[in-house]
């Protein structure tokens, strides 16, 4: 209970839960990296 | 417990921010160059009370050939090439959504410069290289030599690069050029405020090279301080300018950075990796007649 909680979209996830989060940041790279 | 909201990386609203926090950094200089977004590292909204979010965002931007005094629209620059000796920023910024309006409140950034080797490419100088600046007034005095009876003074060295080809050390040089009043051989530049500026772009060597000059008139207004000094400075001008360290090119960077801190709410948001560890204050608003 005491994990914060990721709002990912409509989603709710637990921080500790599946690494979901990582596939939505970064972003595009626009010029190069 | 804390509530985090993470939207995508590259959606509308994190874009939203991203291209507001250019802008900011951008507004902030009157040295150097317009930098364009690159990628958006990372998103977090804390939701607050009364419907107030705090946006924490990360963001990588690109040197761009386009000078802050240009007008040109920094959507219409165009990114240094990473041959070129790309010089990049890393931003923490800081946002406020009050009523559903975004303001930046605080950002951190690091400038750096590609380290990469590229054999026969042209590589940084330091922006007081002896030799380099030899070729700047040599090549400002051709300009001089076509402009009638207007002469032109250097305003600011943007960037000086050399390459290595079979007739030595070839020069590629950009530095801002205003109006200056002359006295017998000397020249400084004008605070007249209608001035007439350009940003120059000269490439060759000392004996022989091109130039390239674009000209403008950028809008001035007078400025009136608390001790009635009057001062020219742009429209809109940078609501901080905070240089850190040894950041001017009397100390022999390369470029020109982006301003390293500007916090002064001290906001908690902002990470603890920084080339900038004190906080500064920010200097009060300026009365603007």
């Amino acid at each position: 209970p005491a994990a914060p909680i990721i709002t990912l979209g409509h989603v709710t996830i637990s921080e500790t839960g599946p690494a979901l989060s990582r596939s939505v940041c970064p972003g595009r790279i626009r010029f190069f990296d | 417990q804390v509530n985090v909201l993470r939207p995508l990386c590259d959606s509308p609203e994190a874009e939203e921010a991203a291209l507001l926090a250019r802008d900011y950094l951008n507004a902030q200089h009157t040295h150097g160059y317009k930098y364009e977004l690159n990628r958006i590292e990372d998103i977090k909204i804390f939701p607050g009370l009364n419907g107030t979010d705090t946006y924490v965002l990360e963001v990588d931007l690109l040197e761009t050939d386009c000078h802050v005094l240009d007008p040109t629209p920094v959507a219409n620059c165009t990114v240094r090439p990473k041959m070129m000796t790309a010089v990049e920023g890393d931003c923490d910024v800081v946002l406020k959504k009050v009523g559903g309006v975004l303001t930046v409140t605080a950002f951190k950034c690091k400038t750096e410069e590609s380290t990469e080797d590229c054999v026969g490419c042209f590589n940084l100088l330091p922006l007081n290289d002896t030799a380099a600046l030899d070729f700047v007034h040599t090549s400002l005095a051709t300009f001089n030599n076509n402009t009638g009876n207007v002469t032109y003074a250097i305003l600011e060295v943007g960037r000086i690069s050399s390459q290595v080809v079979s007739g030595g050390h070839q020069y590629l040089a950009e530095y801002v050029v205003t109006e200056a009043n002359c006295t017998d051989d000397v020249c400084m530049p004008t605070s007249d405020p209608l001035a007439e500026r350009g940003i120059c772009t000269a490439k060759g060597f000392t004996r022989s090279h091109v130039l390239q000059c674009k000209m403008f008139h950028i809008p001035m207004v007078p400025v009136v301080d608390a001790n009635s000094t009057v001062a020219a400075v742009p429209v809109s001008p940078p609501a901080v300018h905070i240089h850190t360290g040894s950041m001017s090119h009397k100390h022999g960077l390369k470029h020109h950075k982006l301003t390293p801190l500007h916090n002064p709410d001290l906001s908690g948001h902002l990470s603890e990796s920084s080339e900038s560890a004190e906080i500064v204050p920010v200097a009060s608003a300026v009365a603007v007649d």
